[in-house]
């Protein structure tokens, strides 16, 4: 399959803005058009200086403008009626890819030194000249690269002695590093590794894919700039080959991790929206069983690397949520269960307005429905244990209902249940607490209450 | 323990010292061949730690004879009632009750220790150098009564007891989690787990968490 020739890519877009220029001598080419991508192909016209266009949405003309923003009198101005898209070479102050397309508006050269306009020859002689190279834009002292020197844009000096010098313009995949998995990346690398141009993430063309950008707005998915919304080790893009639908991206890597920063919001005991922050020890699943340990490959295959995923602490076995689950979770060491999640950590919000139930006295009348342990562990049915005749936890066998929470044994830190036979604790007691009722009768205090020695000699082996 | 002398002969053989990566970290009670009782705070990271990195040595003197002698595994933490700062210990096996270490008794449950009864605290704690450090040390400390100790209790009422209250004396770092041992005729009870406070061996009495307070769910961990 040829690939279907697109343009848009090479545009940065912004919906619902115009771009105008009071000033400017040159005014802008107006042309029908049906579509943005018509219009993108239209301004790419290399017989016309086309550096953005406002595209008129109601009756579809295309306003090809020969100035950018950074034009002395250009303004962006917001209006509902035109997309504004302007061409990523003028407005961006970094190289992408292996052609030298700059465009930017540097105009010093690496050791610092002012360049000369190109259109000057008082201080430095030369014979590059804007007229005779029009397609060059030799603009002002800008940086360019009209000779295509390896070395990237330059630009003769303003300095008698330095003729001309490199400008050390970065590439794009320098100019802004990543931290961690580059989630948080928002650089402006639009090709993949392998030099694939990047799909615009709000195209379905030519790979159709759910990471729209309407749906995903704290992602960042503007135009087609490589980015990671799902989690993936590095940040990455659907690509423009049919053949390709997506790859990794490179960037390169910021020198200090920042966990110092990325930590500053991290939970231990219990769970903030999806729980990627969850840091805490949980190291089992909601029904007991152990998880698998992340740098173990056994009893289940993986990827997620503890060294893959630096910034997701995936350390020991604890609970964690590295790919943008609904929770943390963990593969476990039942062969049979690959993943469980672990919903038994509660959720911070309901630590922080509690909604608990609360009980009378003891408890013992407690009636509630109730069916999870303090730590969120599913409580096992009742009936079980009243069939065996268990008399050790059982005084009375009046409530004990399902799997509710309940204190059959007058235990006086309150309603209590079996939790499931597999589970490391076979019971514990509920998150209730004690009803704070004036009509309580008060308690006896200890100088009523007849003292016991701590010394009968009771052999409890 | 602060003021105190090295425990000798064969006495404080329940206190047992619990390590995370072979380092002692705080003390705890063997009250049973297979339990140990301790603290949660300062000893564990959660209610569910990675419990291969602790152990348990019972029956040492001395920290420095730590890697000679045998290494018991722990299988189950079970935190205590809430409010409590109580931890039982479930070892992966028994520990051997010779060679210096025993169990000490439980108290009867709800019991009561008069004040000013002379109970002993152990620990291979902080000495701040009144003492041989990292060996076990024991110091001699009064029960206070309850009304001098309700305003460091706060709310937590019967579930906490103090004990001592001279300037100079009295549990410290790493102390934590050992016992407060009475003594009545020979029979010797651990009324109290210390838990951190603020300041070691100062006026203000040291607080432990009542056993016997909690003696039913000792005995109901005991049994289920």
């Amino acid at each position: 399959q040829k690939p279907r020739r697109q343009s848009l890519q090479k545009y940065e877009k912004s919906e619902n803005h115009m771009l105008i220029c009071t000033d400017c001598p040159q005014t802008p080419v107006v042309q029908n058009s049906r579509s943005q991508e018509h219009c993108a192909r239209k301004c790419k016209k290399k017989n016309f200086i086309c550096r953005a266009f406002n595209f008129q949405k109601a009756n579809r003309k295309c306003y090809l403008l020969p100035f950018d923003r950074f034009t002395h009198g250009a303004q962006k101005q917001a209006n509902i009626n035109f997309t504004l898209c302007e061409k990523k070479e003028y407005i961006r102050e970094c190289i992408s890819g292996t052609k030298d397309n700059y465009r930017g508006r540097r105009s010093w050269t690496k050791s610092n030194i002012t360049c000369q306009a190109w259109s000057d020859n008082n201080i430095n002689e030369h014979t590059f000249y804007p007229d005779r190279y029009p397609m060059q834009d030799l603009r002002e002292n800008f940086c360019r690269n009209p000779n295509n020197d390896p070395g990237g844009p330059w630009c003769y000096t303003t300095d008698p002695n330095v003729r001309a010098e490199e400008c050390g313009i970065p590439q794009c995949s320098q100019e802004v590093c990543m931290r961690c998995n580059g989630e948080d990346y928002r650089g402006k690398v639009d090709q993949t590794e392998s030099g694939k141009e990047c799909q615009r993430w709000d195209s379905k063309w030519p790979h159709v894919h759910p990471f729209q950008p309407k749906k995903y707005r704290d992602k960042d998915l503007r135009d087609n700039y490589c980015r990671n919304p799902n989690n993936r080790l590095r940040p990455w893009c659907y690509t423009m080959d049919p053949r390709t639908p997506w790859e990794y991206c490179n960037i390169t890597m910021c020198d200090s991790d920042h966990s110092e920063e990325i930590d500053v919001n991290t939970t231990t005991s219990c769970i903030q929206q999806d729980g990627t922050n969850y840091r805490g020890t949980m190291n089992v699943t909601p029904e007991g069983v152990t998880c698998q340990r992340w740098d173990s490959q056994f009893p289940h295959n993986h990827s997620f690397l503890p060294v893959n995923f630096k910034c997701k602490d995936l350390r020991e076995n604890y609970c964690r949520n590295p790919d943008g689950a609904h929770y943390p979770w963990c593969f476990t060491t039942d062969p049979n269960q690959r993943i469980a999640k672990c919903t038994h950590i509660p959720r911070c919000d309901a630590e922080a307005t509690p909604k608990i139930d609360c009980y009378e006295d003891k408890g013992e009348m407690y009636r509630g429905a109730l069916s999870t342990t303090r730590s969120g562990i599913p409580c096992a049915d009742w009936a079980p244990y009243i069939n065996s005749g268990d008399s050790h936890s059982t005084i009375s066998h009046v409530g004990l209902e399902r799997n509710y929470c309940r204190n059959p044994d007058r235990d006086k830190h309150g309603p209590w249940c079996y939790t499931s036979p597999n589970n490391r604790l076979v019971w514990d007691y509920c998150k209730l607490k004690q009803c704070e009722s004036p009509t309580v009768a008060p308690q006896p205090n200890n100088l009523t209450r007849p003292k016991i020695s701590c010394f009968v000699h009771i052999n409890t082996r | 323990i602060v003021g105190g002398h090295e425990v000798q002969g064969t006495d404080g053989g329940w206190v047992v010292s619990i390590q995370r990566k072979k380092l002692h970290r705080c003390g705890g009670s063997l009250i049973r061949e297979d339990w140990v009782l301790t603290t949660y705070e300062q000893c564990f990271t959660s209610c569910v730690p990675d419990l291969k990195d602790y152990s348990i040595q019972v029956g040492l003197r001395h920290l420095n004879e730590s890697s000679n002698r045998p290494r018991l595994g722990i299988s189950r933490l079970i935190c205590g009632p809430e409010g409590s700062n109580l931890v039982m210990l479930k070892l992966e096996n028994p520990a051997p009750v010779s060679d210096g270490a025993s169990t000490i008794h439980l108290p009867v449950k709800e019991c009561h220790i008069a004040e000013g009864t002379n109970c002993t605290m152990y620990g291979w704690g902080e000495t701040k150098n009144t003492g041989l450090d990292e060996a076990l040390n024991s110091v001699t400390m009064p029960m206070v009564d309850n009304e001098m100790c309700s305003q460091i209790k706060g709310d937590a009422e019967n579930s906490r007891i103090c004990a001592g209250g001279n300037i100079g004396e009295g549990v410290c770092e790493r102390d934590y989690g050992g016992p407060l041992v009475c003594q009545e005729h020979q029979r010797k009870v651990i009324v109290g787990v210390s838990i951190p406070r603020t300041k070691c061996a100062s006026a203000q009495p040291a607080l432990f968490v009542n056993v016997a307070f909690y003696s039913e769910w000792i005995y109901k961990v005991f049994r289920l």
